[in-house]
């Protein structure tokens, strides 16, 4: 099974048409491996991207170096896949197993 | 289905074991229908809700076609138990049931969906592998004969919006094709996503309006505000292509070119504090809103026939 350990989510909103065009380039970045959750639509929209653990310092250098703001929505994607393991097994020991 | 924990997320097993259930305490309304196999040869199962009569109008809601949208799946096995639970007390329910079938598929990508419960929670696509590349699965919401191809898609088979090797080369989206046409008497469908909350219809691949775009608008704006009125959950609604981005190959732009006019895509909870990892308390209130939508559109549905 694939973890997300120090996976983060971050939101970047693009407020000009080079920041757009910026963060649309990141989408043929394969090695970044990036998963965009929400994808470059248009100036002031939000795009969110899943950040693996190994590429958020490159990317947040890159982000920052060309002067574009984002801030995190998910600290740690793995603590919260964790706690929806957790809550489904808490259901399902409730539940009536439905056989 | 009384013990069912509509609260909690579930596994397929859990879900198709729900829908055998919830057919065989209610066998006068709601089957089960198969309508195609997955790309894993999984059963595609289309839950039918009907109070009789061959081949009537029907309104058709389906949930879950990017698998790791859990919260869709969640809302569809919710609408299921409360369309059965409200077929006689509920006014638009029961007048809709008089003369039209309900179809609900809610695990449309079953591969998907399995795959995000055992290997990754973060799967969006089909697991079709297609010859010449590494990379598995195509975007099912850009496999349709709509603009396919066209910019909005990716012909990268490693993209989270790969198109596929030809429009309908998806076994999951053949099935409903084939449906469709079949039929023939759809008056309604509505795709269910999340996030974002937005209500979209179409076109999402032209920037040519549809035809039938200000009553589309309006009964957008009436659907929003009913869903706002329950929990104040902020919505925004238009075309796919103004609203959000240019998406080609989707769903109901399909549908709509069908002929199906009510054809909208709702994008449900929440705007990205969570994202796909909307935590399970959040399914009901969301699946409660939603369905207050839904009921708007099925209500405009039965009163203007076409």
């Amino acid at each position: 099974t694939e973890t997300f350990v120090g996976h983060q989510v971050l939101r970047i909103i693009p407020t000009s048409d080079e920041e757009l065009q910026k963060v649309q380039e990141l989408q043929d970045l394969e090695d970044l491996q990036l998963d965009f959750w929400l994808e470059p639509r248009g100036l002031g929209l939000p795009v969110d991207v899943r950040v693996p653990f190994p590429s958020l310092q490159p990317l947040k250098v890159h982000l920052e170096a060309n002067g574009i703001s984002y801030s995190i929505m998910i600290e740690d994607v793995q603590e919260l896949l964790e706690q929806e393991q957790t809550e489904m097994l808490r259901s399902s020991r409730r539940g009536l197993p439905l056989s | 289905t009384s013990t069912f924990d509509y609260s909690s997320y579930h596994t397929l097993d859990e879900i198709y074991n729900f829908m055998d259930l919830l057919v065989a305490e209610n066998p006068n309304l709601v089957s089960k229908l198969e309508i195609g196999r997955s790309t894993e040869n999984r059963p595609l199962y289309v839950l039918k809700f009907s109070k009789g009569g061959s081949n009537r109008p029907a309104f058709w809601i389906d949930t879950g076609i990017h698998s790791r949208e859990w919260v869709t799946q969640a809302s569809g096995v919710w609408f299921a138990k409360k369309i059965v639970q409200d077929h006689e007390n509920d006014q638009v329910l029961a007048s809709l049931l008089d003369t039209m079938d309900i179809f609900l598929e809610i695990v449309t990508n079953p591969d998907g969906f399995a795959f995000t419960h055992t290997k990754n929670r973060m799967w969006r696509k089909t697991r079709s592998k297609h010859s010449g590349s590494i990379c598995v699965g195509v975007d099912p919401n850009r496999n349709w004969d709509a603009g396919f191809g066209g910019s909005g898609a990716s012909s990268n088979p490693c993209s989270e919006t790969y198109h596929g090797p030809y429009a309908n080369s998806e076994p999951e989206v053949k099935a409903i094709v084939d449906f469709v046409k079949s039929h023939g008497n759809i008056k309604a469908f509505v795709s269910i996503h999340s996030y974002s909350q937005l209500l979209l219809y179409p076109y999402g691949y032209t920037r040519t309006p549809v035809p039938d775009q200000k009553e589309l608008h309006e009964i957008s704006e009436k659907a929003v505000a009913a869903l706002t009125s329950l929990y104040g959950t902020q919505y925004k609604y238009g075309s796919i292509i103004t609203t959000i981005y240019q998406a080609s190959g989707g769903t109901i732009d399909w549908t709509y070119d069908q002929g199906i006019k009510y054809s909208f895509t709702f994008e449900l909870r929440d705007t990205g504090r969570y994202g796909f990892l909307l935590p399970a308390k959040q399914i009901i209130p969301a699946a409660e809103e939603t369905w207050l939508a839904l009921q708007v559109i099925m209500q405009h549905t039965l009163d203007n026939p076409y």
